[in-house]
């Protein structure tokens, strides 16, 4: 149900300009928007993507799904009319000019401002720039997705950057996506550079006398001098790699040069062989073969692959010796996209770390996981070192519906000395230990309550 | 939020904005509304987001996918078309300058 029509709201201590005419000057697209949203949400698997700023299964004609998706990528620029007071005293307003981050300038994993106005004109006392927090999940080249949490009606909002300090990065384009009806939890966004170059032309093409309000749309930080700026980004979102394993793909990452660890049920059978590749450098592929999984039985879904060759240039992680609930957290892996995309990076914090006689067994993060994650690597945001392996998101059999935001997965240092055994020694032992883990980490691991000792008989 | 994000919460407290598009004389079909971006204060451009003007164009929304299509001007869109723009205040507009009888703004369709 959206909200209703009530009573006015009471402002919120700030009281808003009264709403200004404006006139549209021209409605604008990025062409290469466009075309990356063609290449990622339209191919083989296009009927599982939507758009829509409404939930699957709410009544919406076929047409207004249709206009929906048309406009998806489409933007406005407005003139806003002088009001009185200006028109009077013959000056507009005056403010600092709007920094714009260069396209690329913001790297994977970056912290991003949403700022928009969720349910558009409603109540806006209360709703008006309401902010968001996430990073940059993932870019292709003006498309670019985040997970800072946007509502409907937020469309169009601006998404900045604490570097450059303050900068517009993007617009919003669509607050929600959904794939296979389930809420992925990113939102979509448009970069605004490109969209402003556009603007700039379109302008000079229809209005021949309008170099001025040209000249006033703002420019790029660092342009038209200076080169543009870059932020390489933590050396962590580049570490997890694609595992390719006859028609199952997933995530891992990289624990030595030549091996990776990944999720049973990505890499199930030992022997196999398996594709890793790497988006550093660019679309690098090994070839490589499952050295270790663990049973069905194990609670510990986790596979070990040994590559032919060295994974050049992909970061190593330092694992951690222990975990601190609450902790800004970051999962890296090809969920969502899989291929098509490079990996997606999701932010939150370390929610849950679960024991048992006071070993950590699991853990909980509210970072947004996707199918094609498992096997990924869940880090410190921090200090970048390795927590865990990702190994599940949360499913509700009753219902069908998948919880994103709330994932699982096997702490780094239930395998850490298995893999430093079968790094040093080429022993397997450690490893196997992982098939006979205790009652009550498989009752963990199973969302089971835990065994209690059943009350013993009088009789 | 701390320090770090200082520049961008005045830059997204600055430049937010919300616009909203009706039908002049046809007030039962309501009003369209989303976010946008105040590019420019002198003179005032803003930059939102194009779904809200697609029950607006002349050509239906078909003109959005015809091939080539990059930009569409102005007058793409039927002459019944007003748009409004409200935001927040800001430190370069006074509260006493703030026109406070203005149009009112419409509920979004539920």
């Amino acid at each position: 149900a959206g909200p209703e029509p009530g009573p006015p709201a009471l402002p919120r201590g700030r009281p808003l300009q009264a709403p200004r005419p404006a006139r549209l000057l021209l409605l604008l697209s990025c062409p290469a928007f466009r075309a990356h949203v063609a290449r990622l949400f339209r191919g083989e698997a296009a009927e599982q993507w939507r758009f829509e700023s409404w939930a699957p299964g709410d009544e919406v004609s076929e047409d207004e799904e249709e206009d929906q998706l048309r406009a998806l990528g489409w933007f406005a620029l407005l003139r806003v009319l002088p009001g009185e007071a200006e028109a009077r005293e013959g000056a507009e307003e005056r403010g600092a000019p709007v920094a714009v981050a260069p396209l690329g300038a913001v790297p994977k994993g970056a912290p991003l401002l949403a700022c928009g106005s969720p349910f558009g004109a409603f109540c806006p006392d209360i709703f008006l720039n309401t902010l968001s927090r996430g990073v940059l999940s993932n870019a292709a080249g003006p498309l670019l997705l985040t997970d800072a949490r946007c509502l409907p009606g937020t469309e169009g909002g601006g998404v900045f950057a604490a570097r450059p300090p303050g900068a517009l990065v993007a617009l919003v384009a669509a607050p929600l996506c959904w794939k296979a009806r389930e809420w992925v939890g990113l939102t979509l966004l448009c970069a605004v550079a490109p969209l402003l170059r556009a603007a700039r032309a379109a302008l000079g093409h229809l209005h021949p006398d309008s170099a001025d309000l040209a000249a006033r749309l703002p420019q790029e930080v660092g342009a038209p001098r200076d080169l543009p700026f870059q932020d390489p980004g933590p050396p962590w979102a580049t570490a997890a790699v694609l595992v390719e394993c006859g028609t199952v793909w997933g995530s891992g990452v990289a624990v030595a040069p030549h091996l990776v660890v990944t999720c049973r049920h990505v890499a199930p059978r030992e022997g196999a062989r398996v594709l890793v590749r790497s988006s550093i450098p660019k679309s690098a592929a090994i070839w490589g073969r499952v050295v270790f999984a663990t049973q069905a039985v194990s609670p510990y879904d986790i596979a070990v692959v040994r590559l032919q060759e060295d994974l050049a240039g992909v970061p190593v992680p330092v694992p951690v010796d222990r975990f601190q609930e609450g902790e800004a957290v970051s999962v890296v892996g090809f969920g969502v996209f899989g291929q098509a995309c490079g990996p997606s990076v999701t932010s939150g914090i370390l929610s849950a770390v679960v024991h048992v006689d006071d070993t950590p067994v699991m853990l909980q993060s509210t970072c947004a996981v996707h199918g094609g994650s498992s096997g990924g690597p869940l880090f410190s945001t921090c200090s970048g070192a390795l927590l865990g392996i990702v190994a599940s998101n949360t499913r509700d059999n009753n219902t069908g519906a998948t919880y994103p935001h709330l994932n699982f997965s096997i702490p780094i240092t239930v395998l850490r000395p298995a893999l430093q055994r079968y790094c040093r020694t080429g022993d397997l032992g450690g490893l196997r230990k992982l098939d006979h883990a205790a009652q009550p980490v498989q009752v963990v691991w199973r969302l089971q309550r835990p065994l209690v000792e059943p009350p013993r008989s009088k009789l | 939020m701390g320090r770090p994000w200082g520049p961008a919460m005045k830059a997204a407290e600055q430049t937010g904005c919300v616009v909203s598009a009706s039908r002049a004389g046809r007030p039962e079909e309501g009003s369209w509304s989303c976010s946008g971006v105040i590019l420019s204060r002198s003179p005032g451009l803003v930059l939102c987001h194009g779904g809200i003007f697609t029950p607006f164009l002349r050509a239906g929304s078909g003109a959005l996918t015809a091939p080539g299509a990059a930009f569409l001007p102005g007058d793409s869109c039927g002459d019944d078309l007003r748009l409004h723009v409200q935001w927040g205040p800001t430190a370069v507009s006074p509260a006493g300058r703030a026109e406070r009888n203005g149009v009112g703004l419409c509920t979004p369709q539920c």
